[in-house]
């Protein structure tokens, strides 16, 4: 039978909103040891998603760059934990991504599906 | 039979050496669509690794970092392409790291091995 999401997922996503300058994200990047931030508004709501990707903009254009909003992706593509991890490995590879923000039933943020959990399957022989 | 790192590895690695500035490397990340840079010095040979993680940083402090040297990481994790990816898996997974370079018997650099890779062959159900 095939693993579903929630049983390699990481159980905790660092999240911003998007007001924040990106040195902010930078911070929360470096701090957690991550390379995604999911992006929330003010009720929680999942907006956007920034990585480590998006902060190098920051470097190549520093009088543009100022604010997460301003480097974010908008269209997330996102998991379930009730997700078959083939569906979710396959989004992953479709979209040239490396982490997938998992989110409940009412679009909470719950979790973060990235290519290393998914690798942990290989490497314990699945 | 367990597949082998040359079965899913990609073929190219972008380049760059450690004197060149971050700004360089934020260049050829993002045109290169990928998070990963293999360090080398003028004869090819590897002196480090460099990823937006890395560059992240560059943000965070613009006054102190200036080289790739300054950023990058010289303790070089890597695989072979006849290890089995089980094994390469297991590194990633170890070191709480994304990527490995792929080097030949000489320790020249042929791949890279990311965890999307990896999350390719459980998308094809194996
Ligand atoms: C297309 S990937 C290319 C670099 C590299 N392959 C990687 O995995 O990050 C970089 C872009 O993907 C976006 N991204 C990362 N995860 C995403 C997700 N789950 N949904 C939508 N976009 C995402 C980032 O915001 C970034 O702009
Ligand atoms: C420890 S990881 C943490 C962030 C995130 N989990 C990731 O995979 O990038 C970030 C650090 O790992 C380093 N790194 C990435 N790939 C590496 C490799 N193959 N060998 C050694 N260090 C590596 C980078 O230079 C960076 O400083």
């Amino acid at each position: 039978k095939t693993p579903r999401v929630r049983e390699i997922m990481d159980r905790t996503a660092v999240s911003i909103t998007g007001d924040q300058p990106v040195t902010a994200a930078a911070a929360k990047l470096l701090r957690g040891e991550t390379n995604h931030l999911v992006v929330v508004d003010a009720n929680g709501a999942v907006t956007g998603i920034v990585t480590t990707f998006d902060i190098s903009k920051a470097v190549l254009r520093p009088e543009k760059v100022r604010s997460v909003a301003d480097v974010m992706t908008r269209r997330v593509v996102s998991t379930t934990p009730d997700e078959p991890v083939d569906i979710a490995a396959q989004k992953l590879e479709r979209n040239n991504i490396s982490a997938l923000p998992v989110l409940d039933g009412e679009r909470r943020v719950i979790g973060m599906l990235t290519g290393t959990n998914l690798s942990r399957l290989i490497g314990r022989g699945r």
